[in-house]
């Protein structure tokens, strides 16, 4: 959690229209990826908003499901380009 | 963990916080 922030939760974004929805999930995942990956921020939560929003939810409360999916995402990103 | 990199998209486009949010 982002300190004095309040959490995330389904009924919070349930309430939102479903286009925000993606936007609010991105406000909460942004600062905790650019703290782990900073040049890589950007494209790493892009990436991880196209998944479904309850694992993006499960993410935001479990540092451990967060930091194993943007790393795996980063190999991915990592990867491509390498190939590239 | 396989099908979660499978869906992984590369050119997704990057996300950009929006500056201007409301506090």
């Amino acid at each position: 959690h982002v300190r004095g922030q309040e959490p995330l939760t389904a009924s919070m974004l349930a309430a939102a229209p479903l286009k925000e929805q993606k936007q609010l999930l991105g406000e909460r995942l942004y600062p905790l990826i650019q703290a782990l990956h900073p040049t890589l921020a950007g494209k790493i939560t892009g990436m991880l908003l196209e998944i479904d929003n309850s694992e993006l939810l499960h993410m935001l409360e479990s540092p451990e499901s967060l930091h194993s999916k943007v790393e795996e995402a980063v190999a991915v990103l990592q990867a491509h380009q390498a190939k590239e | 963990s396989k099908a979660f990199i499978a869906s992984l998209n590369v050119d997704a486009k990057p996300f950009v916080p929006n500056v201007h949010a409301a506090e």
